[in-house]
């Protein structure tokens, strides 16, 4: 199962979400691979892997000049994979401008290792803060879509907007891919506007908006700078525990 | 003097300066414009203004369809005038690839604004999380560049490639393009993360970090629900005296 990690809106908890999902999953005893489309590679750093160097990335994938599982690495996780991305992939799409398959690029490298003996059985894939290039192969290579809803006013605005592109996407390029969930985010419920934007989601969204809420809690800000999940940084704290009934609920959903 | 607010680092704070630093030089008797170079359009609606709609916005004037002068429009702020962005500049990469002067597009639309009867002494360019063509625009159109930088761990990752950018733009494109200075954002000092974070700002970039510290204020984020700077919601909270305290240092270095 394949899924993207996706909402246009910056800073709303999107490679967090990405991490601590995947590490979850692994822990659990999946084989899981976290692909990194976004040029600042928060994935990347925020479990350990330094971008730049002379290793290829996912830029080098896109482009077809190296197999996906030639960048492939291993994290601080048992069980969880990496494949970095780099700087330069900020210029992939005008790169692939004239590429006749540039949205496809994605889902074609990640054919070859969802099956046979090294298959992974969960892929999840973070991306940028944009409706771009990097966005929308990240979208056409996945099964479903996670939608992290930060619970301020600015996060409700874009909703109905990536909606729409996740829509065209289906009907033009993906037609499995659907909206696994809406997941609020950074959620302080002792504030008016945390509940008044979780209302709104809910009242909008009832069937999508997941169950799970993941707090606003400091661990889930100073596990990146340790290369580690928060579940290896610290199992018991609301960050890893909401983490965890999130994965579960993604599994339920399923 | 033009200010272009950027970090390709989503969530930081952009918009929220943006939009509280040109409401505060308005309040102080000048004549200020907010250019909204987003498609999220979060500083439109932040002051009230829905994009969508019949109007033209700055999408249609960087493709040189309509005058700057036309799309502007007046906000809550007497004083403060806001050029409105629009869903559709997504595409605007694509469609000025051909183009010659595409980087040149927003500076060519704000020359007939800076001088004569009705020049505007600010302007303030709110940017997307990226570092795209509008990005690009906004900071060949700006004399200076002011850098929120969120007070946690991945936000201090972009900051090195940030800074390169801006070499490069000003190498090539605006000369005299120069750092007003990074602005610290979202702190609590009551964690350790956001001491550290600060501390490493500080000793990397002692010239270039502002004294002021936006701390982080529940206002701020309740403002934009009510299409107003928070200067207006609550005059006296921390939000507010903190993007005064801001505007003053900026003046200073000015
Ligand atoms: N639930 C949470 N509680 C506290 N801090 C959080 C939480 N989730 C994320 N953060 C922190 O908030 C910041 C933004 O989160 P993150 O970088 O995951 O968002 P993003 O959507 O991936 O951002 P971008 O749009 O730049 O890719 C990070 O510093 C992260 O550590
Ligand atoms: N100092 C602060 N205290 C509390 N909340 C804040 C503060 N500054 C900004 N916010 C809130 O944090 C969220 C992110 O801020 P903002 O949207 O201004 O960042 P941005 O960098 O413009 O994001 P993007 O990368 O999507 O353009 C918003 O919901 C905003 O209201
Ligand atoms: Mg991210
Ligand atoms: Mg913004």
């Amino acid at each position: 199962m394949i899924y993207a990690v996706a909402n246009q809106k910056g800073g709303v908890g999107k490679t967090t979400t990405a991490i601590n999902l995947a590490a979850t999953f692994a822990q659990a005893g999946e084989r899981v691979l976290l692909v990194d489309a976004d040029p600042q590679a928060n994935a990347s750093t925020g479990l350990g892997v330094r971008p730049g160097g002379a290793e290829a990335s996912v830029f080098e994938v896109l482009l077809e000049e190296v197999d996906l599982r030639d960048v492939v690495r291993p994290t601080a996780v048992p069980g969880l994979s990496i494949a970095p991305a780099s700087r330069d992939m900020a210029g992939v799409s005008l790169m692939l401008a004239s590429a006749e398959d540039r949205e496809w690029r994605l889902r074609q490298a990640l054919e070859p290792v969802l099956s046979g003996d090294e298959a992974y059985s969960f892929v999840f894939i973070d991306s940028p803060p944009s409706l771009g290039l990097l966005t929308v192969n990240a979208l056409v290579a996945a099964d479903e879509v996670i939608v992290p809803v930060q619970t301020e006013y600015y996060a409700l605005e874009g909703l109905a907007q990536l909606l729409d592109t996740i829509t065209v996407v289906r009907e033009h390029l993906n037609p499995r891919l659907r909206v696994a969930g809406l997941v609020l985010t950074m959620s302080d419920p002792r504030t008016n506007l945390a509940r008044d934007v979780e209302a709104e989601v809910r009242s909008h969204f009832p069937d999508l908006t997941f169950m799970t809420v993941v707090p606003r809690n400091i661990r889930l800000a100073e596990a990146p700078s340790f290369g580690v999940p928060v579940l290896l940084l610290d199992p018991r704290c609301p960050g890893s525990n909401a983490y965890f009934d999130l994965a579960q609920e993604v599994v339920d959903r399923g």
